[in-house]
C-alpha cells in the first residue's frame, strides 16, 4: 500500500457516494446514465469474485464489500425507485458494442485462461471503457449537473492516481500488470477530454455545458 | 510479481 493507491481507493470511494447521495438527496437521477451504473455493478461483480477464493486483508474485503453493495445500490435507485426520473431517451448509448468486444478480448489475453482470472480480466477491460455511455449521454445532453462532473472527476481521478500507484509498485516492489495497466492508461485517456472542461470551467465556477 | 489468483489491488 503506497499514497497514491491509498488515495486512488479513496477518490473512487468519494465518486460512489458523491453519486449515490445527490440521487438520494435530490430525488432523481437525471443526467446519469444507467447503463454506466449496470456496467460498474457487472464490473465489481465480475472482479470481486475472489472474495469466496481468498483473504487478502480487512481492508481489501471491505472496500470490495462496499464497492459493490454500492454499485447495486445505485442501479436500484435509478431503475427502482426513482425510476420516474431516469432520463431513458438520452441514455442510448449501445452497451452490446462495449461488452461482446470486451468479452471476446478478456478470453484470448489474459494472464492464466481460468474462469476467475478471465472475469477478473473482463472486469478490468470493461471498467476501462464503462463510463463511456455517461461521456455519451452528456455529449447528447450538451450538459452535466455540477455533481455530476465532481462524480466524474474523482472516478477518473481514481484510475490516474492507480497509475502512479503502478509506477511506484514497479520501482520498489518490481510488480506489474500489464493487463491492469494497459487497460487503466485506456480508462485515464478517455477522461482527459473531461478532465480539461472540469478544470477550465467547474472549478472556475461554470456549469459544465458543451458547444453546440 | 504474482498477478492471477486473489488480488490485493481494488
Amino acid at each position: 500500500m503506497n499514497i497514491f493507491r491509498l488515495t486512488g481507493d479513496l477518490s473512487h470511494l468519494a465518486a460512489i457516494i458523491i453519486l449515490l447521495l445527490k440521487i438520494w438527496k435530490s430525488r432523481s437521477c437525471a443526467g446519469i446514465s444507467g447503463k454506466s451504473q449496470i456496467l460498474f455493478a457487472l464490473v465489481f461483480t465480475t472482479r470481486y469474485l475472489d472474495l469466496f477464493t481468498s483473504f487478502i486483508s480487512l481492508y481489501n474485503t471491505c472496500m470490495k464489500l462496499i464497492y459493490i453493495g454500492c454499485a447495486y445500490a445505485t442501479v436500484y435507485l435509478i431503475y427502482a425507485k426513482f425510476r420516474a426520473t431516469y432520463d431513458g431517451n438520452h441514455d442510448s448509448f449501445r452497451v452490446e458494442f462495449l461488452v461482446v468486444p470486451v468479452g471476446g478480448l478478456s478470453v484470448l489475453i489474459n494472464h492464466d485462461f481460468s474462469p476467475l482470472e478471465i472475469l477478473w480480466t473482463f472486469s478490468i477491460y470493461l471498467e476501462s471503457v464503462a463510463i463511456l455511455p455517461q461521456l455519451f449521454m452528456i455529449s447528447k445532453t450538451g450538459e452535466a449537473e455540477t455533481i455530476t462532473t465532481h462524480y466524474l472527476f474523482c472516478l477518473g481521478l481514481y484510475r490516474a492516481l492507480y497509475l502512479f500507484n503502478w509506477i511506484w509498485r514497479f520501482y520498489f516492489e518490481g510488480f506489474f500488470d500489464m493487463i491492469a495497466i494497459v487497460a487503466g492508461v485506456v480508462q485515464t485517456v478517455l477522461y482527459c477530454d473531461f478532465f480539461y472542461l472540469y478544470v477550465t470551467k467547474v472549478l472556475k465556477g461554470k456549469k459544465l455545458s458543451l458547444p453546440a | 510479481g504474482r498477478v492471477t489468483g486473489g488480488k490485493d489491488e481494488l
